[in-house]
């Protein structure tokens, strides 16, 4: 089976 | 062939506005693992310059890489050039391939 790598999301800044 | 070539352009942003006015969302060891734009502010300098664009991704700012930069460390680099006295403008590397 195939290993799925998830990675986290990411956080969003406003600049 | 038929392969589109990843193409990027220097967007140079003057300081025309009292806020950047961007969101960017990603960083090293997350799914988006460059900083892409996600929303362009009215009345903010990027909106001014009119040449970013949402979804495009930031590789480089001032000629410096953020390729395998944390989101905050990214966000820090990209807040330190607005802020600094040095020069009336970011120059922004961006690319529309993701």
């Amino acid at each position: 089976r195939e290993k799925r790598l998830t990675l986290p999301p990411s956080e969003i800044t406003l600049l | 062939p038929g392969l589109l070539e990843p193409t990027s352009c220097l967007v140079r942003v003057p300081k025309s506005a009292s806020t950047l006015g961007i969101a960017i969302e990603g960083g090293a060891n997350t799914r988006q693992p460059l900083p892409r734009i996600v929303t362009i502010q009215r009345g903010g300098s990027a909106h001014n310059c009119g040449q970013l664009k949402v979804g495009q991704v930031i590789l480089e700012v001032n000629g410096v890489s953020l390729r395998g930069r944390e989101h905050r460390e990214a966000a820090r680099l990209i807040a330190e050039a607005f802020k600094t006295k040095e020069k009336d403008y970011i120059d922004f590397l961006v690319t529309e391939f993701n």
